[in-house]
């Protein structure tokens, strides 16, 4: 089974089309290994990707060497991964 | 597994075994009401079913609602388990499903993706396309909502294989994809066709491969505005509306640009919720109020298309 320990989902919000282009130009990034949940609209629409635990600190220095902010969205996608699975037992058990 | 529709805990998410069996126990409880359709198998050789929603007739206009077809967008799935039962609990006693299904026959595709769902359940919780192999690549699966005969290679849209939104090596390449297809064709008289998705409180309409607007695009848009007016009203849930290409992004080889061209008038892709905390993890406690207010922007949608035949 994959597991996501040390994943984060990232928020980033480009409020320009300069900052929209530079996202945009992540998709086609796959050394990154980042999956866009949403993908890039125009300026102020969110964007939400997670980004395996390798790719964390140089996509970050990147958006930041950039102007471009972000937030983290989900600290550890592993973490809600597991609580789902703990739902799903228990509810079985039920 | 439970005994009954009545005992299944629509509060928790479910297996494809359990949607499977959970379809069954529907269609024995409510023999006179559902049954059961296989259209296709999966890449994997899954079964494809549909359940119909009838109360006799032959080839009588019909609403089509599929929930699932990126496998984890799990909210859509449970969904559309609520809805069966929901549709089961209200023929009768609710006077506007009541006069739809009097006119119309829906037909509710619960697992589109069942390959993906399996995945996500196995494997990969987080896994979006199919499960097909492509050939001179290491990477599995099509984006099975660009996979289409609209537009289909165009902007919007990764000739990619390892890309989340690979097209696929042509039209229909998808065996979910191929059994719609030949479905609707035979059938032919769909008359509303809903492709349900997570997550982005979005209600759209076509197009997504051409800035062209539909020449429905008024008559699609204040629908639009009456289904998110009916969505928010339960719990405040705020939905933006409009076609794909102006409301979201350019995309090519989608499902309801399809089905648009094919000649289904009432053709409507939802993103369904989640406010953005959680994205294909929506906490279980979510899934009944997610598809309560998914309903009512339904019944709008149905009951447009019961009052305008075409």
């Amino acid at each position: 089974t994959e597991t996501f320990v040390g994943h984060q989902v990232l928020r980033i919000v480009p409020t320009n089309d300069e900052e929209l282009q530079m996202v945009q130009e992540l998709q086609e990034l796959e050394d990154l290994q980042l999956d866009f949940w949403l993908a890039p609209r125009s300026p102020g629409h969110p964007v939400d990707v997670r980004v395996p635990f390798p790719s964390l600190q140089p996509l970050k220095a990147h958006l930041e060497a950039n102007g471009i902010s972000y937030s983290i969205m989900i600290e550890d996608v592993q973490t809600l991964v597991d609580d789902e699975q703990m739902e799903m037992l228990r509810s079985h058990r039920r | 597994l439970p005994f009954s529709t009545a005992t299944f805990d629509y509060t928790s998410y479910h297996s494809l075994d359990e949607i499977y069996a959970f379809m069954d126990l529907l269609v024995a409880e409510n023999p006179n009401l559902v049954s059961k359709l296989e259209i296709g198998q999966s890449t994997e050789n899954r079964p494809i079913y549909v359940l119909k929603f009838s109360k006799g007739g032959t080839n009588r206009p019909a609403i089509w609602i599929d929930t699932g077809i990126h496998s984890r967008e799990w909210v859509t799935q449970a969904s559309g388990v609520w809805f069966a039962k929901k549709i089961v609990l209200d023929h009768e006693n609710d006077e506007g499903l009541a006069s739809i299904l009097d006119k119309m026959d829906i037909f509710l595709e619960i697992v589109t993706n069942p390959d993906g769902f399996a995945f996500t359940q196995a494997q990969n919780r987080l896994w979006r396309k199919t499960r097909s192999k492509q050939s001179g690549s290491r990477c599995v699966g099509v984006d099975p909502n660009r996979n289409w005969d609209a537009g289909f290679g165009g902007s919007g849209a990764s000739k990619n294989p390892c890309s989340e939104t690979y097209h696929g090596p042509y039209a229909n390449s998808e065996p979910e994809v191929k059994a719609i297809v030949d479905f609707v064709k035979n059938h032919g008289n769909i008359k509303a066709f809903i492709s349900i998705h997570s997550y982005s409180q979005l209600l759209l309409y076509p197009y997504g491969y051409t800035r062209t607007p539909v020449p429905h695009q008024k008559e699609l848009h204040e629908i639009s505005e009456k289904a998110v007016a009916a969505l928010s009203s339960l719990y405040g849930t705020k939905y933006k509306y409009g076609s794909i290409i102006t409301t979201i992004y350019q995309a090519s080889g989608g499902t309801i640009d399809w089905t648009y061209n094919e000649g289904i008038k009432y053709s409507f892709t939802f993103e369904l919720r989640d406010t953005g905390r959680y994205g294909f993890l929506l906490p279980a406690k979510f899934i009944v109020p997610t598809a309560e207010e998914t309903w009512l922007a339904l019944k709008v949608i149905m009951e447009h298309a019961r009052d305008h035949p075409y």
